[in-house]
């Protein structure tokens, strides 16, 4: 498991997120900072959106914003 | 900073265009 502060940017991690509770592409984005995974910010972009294209989350727009998420 | 993860959410945005 990743030291305290350090996360992973995996498939299993944006699917508990997503699982979780309805979220934007900026929220997921807030979890996978990069300081925090050591991405650099395109490499953050094109592996979230590699993993979402993958994942085929439900969408739903809340307050004029697209939301992802996972039905369990 | 924020005005990094809004740049983000457009290029990703941009990314799943077609998806959204």
């Amino acid at each position: 498991t990743p030291s305290s502060g350090e996360v992973q940017l995996t498939e299993e991690a944006v699917r508990r997120y997503l699982s979780r509770k309805p979220m934007t592409t900026k929220d997921l984005l807030k979890k996978f900072q990069t300081k925090r995974t050591g991405l650099s910010s395109d490499a953050t972009v094109n592996a979230l959106a590699q993993l979402l294209k993958r994942l085929d989350p439900e969408r739903k727009l809340i307050a004029d914003k697209m939301h992802f998420f996972l039905k369990e | 900073s924020s005005s990094e993860a809004d740049e983000m959410a457009a290029a990703l945005e941009a990314e799943l265009n077609d998806f959204m």
